[in-house]
C-alpha cells in the first residue's frame, strides 16, 4: 500500500 | 589507541539488540565527542543514528578519530557473553584489524576478553539537518511497542495522525481496520507514564510497520519514546540511552500510488 520512499531522498550525503 | 570503559555495560548489550536486526554491518566512529554510529538498512528506507557521549563513560580515551567497521550480529554475539551488570571496556589500537571487548563482573572476580575481527565497510554518511517538526509525541515506549505489534497483525502500514484530539495509529488489512487513539495525558502517577503531544499543525503520515516494529527493539533502553513528525520528512523515533546519549531511527514515509 503506497510507494516506499528512500531515506537518501531526504538527507544529503556528506 | 582507543579505550572506552562503560560501567553500565548492559546498556551496550541493549543498544546492540536494538540495532542488529535493522543493520548488518556498520562503522562505529570514535572521536572526542563520543562513540557514534550512522547506518542505513539494506534497502535504504530507514536510518539509525546512535550517540554515546564521551562524558557517559567512566574512562574515555580516543587519541585520534577512529572508525571501527563491525558486523553487528557478531558484535551482539560477543556482548551477549557479558553479564548485564558487567563493566564493558572497548579497546582498539590505531591500525588494528580487531577490537577487544573486556567484561568485568561488578565484584571483579571474573574478567573476560573477547577479540573480534574488524571489517572494511564502505558506508555513505548522510547529513541530517535540524528540522522543525509539526508534531512531537512523547509516550511510554512499551505502549508504542504494543501498538506497533498489535497493528502489524492486521495490516502492513500504519497511518500516524496527530490532531488536537490526540495521536491516532491506524491500519487496514484484508480482515478489517484498526484505529488506536492516545490522548495527551499528564495526570499520571509517574512521569514515564505520561503521553505528551505538542502540535504546531495537524500531520498525517504513512509508514511501513515492519520498520516501526524493528525500532521498538530499543524499548528496553528507555521508558519513553519520542516520535517527531513533519509532512514529507522522515519520522524520527528516539530512545534516550540513560543520561549519555540517544538512538534515533529515521524512516521515510510512504506516498500514495
Amino acid at each position: 500500500r503506497g510507494i516506499q520512499r528512500n531515506i537518501t531522498e531526504f538527507f544529503r550525503s556528506t | 589507541m582507543l579505550e572506552l570503559r562503560l560501567v553500565q555495560g548492559g546498556l551496550l548489550k541493549k543498544v546492540l539488540d536494538s540495532l542488529k536486526d535493522l543493520v548488518n554491518d556498520a562503522n562505529f566512529d570514535c572521536s572526542a565527542t563520543g562513540f557514534s554510529l550512522q547506518a542505513m538498512d539494506s534497502s535504504h528506507v530507514a536510518l539509525v543514528a546512535l550517540l554515546l557521549r564521551s562524558e557517559g563513560f567512566e574512562h574515555y580515551r580516543c587519541d585520534r578519530n577512529l572508525s571501527l567497521g563491525m558486523n553487528l550480529s557478531n558484535m551482539a554475539k560477543m556482548l551477549k557473553c557479558a553479564g548485564n551488570d558487567d563493566i564493558v571496556t572497548i579497546k582498539a589500537d590505531d591500525a588494528a584489524d580487531s577490537v577487544t571487548f573486556m567484561f568485568e563482573s561488578p565484584n571483579q572476580d571474573k574478567i573476560a576478553d573477547f577479540d573480534m575481527k574488524l571489517m572494511d565497510i564502505d558506508s555513505e554518511h548522510l547529513g541530517i539537518p535540524e528540522a522543525e517538526f509539526q508534531a512531537i509525541v512523547r509516550m511510554p515506549s512499551a505502549e508504542f511497542a504494543r501498538i506497533c505489534k498489535d497493528l502489524s497483525t492486521i495490516g502492513d502500514t500504519v497511518v500516524i495522525s496527530v490532531t488536537k484530539e490526540g495521536v491516532k495509529f491506524s491500519t487496514r488489512g484484508d480482515i478489517g481496520t484498526a484505529n488506536i487513539v492516545c490522548r495527551h495525558n499528564t495526570s499520571v502517577d509517574k512521569p514515564e507514564e505520561a503521553t505528551i503531544i505538542e502540535m504546531e499543525e495537524t500531520v498525517s503520515l504513512t509508514f511501513a510497520l515492519r520498520y516501526m516494529n524493528s525500532f521498538t527493539k530499543a524499548t528496553p533502553l528507555a521508558n519513553q519514546v519520542t516520535i517527531s513528525l513533519s509532512s514529507d520528512l522522515p519520522v524520527v523515533v528516539e530512545y534516550k540511552v540513560a543520561e549519555m546519549g540517544h538512538i534515533r531511527f529515521y524512516l521515510a514515509p510512504k506516498i500514495e500510488e
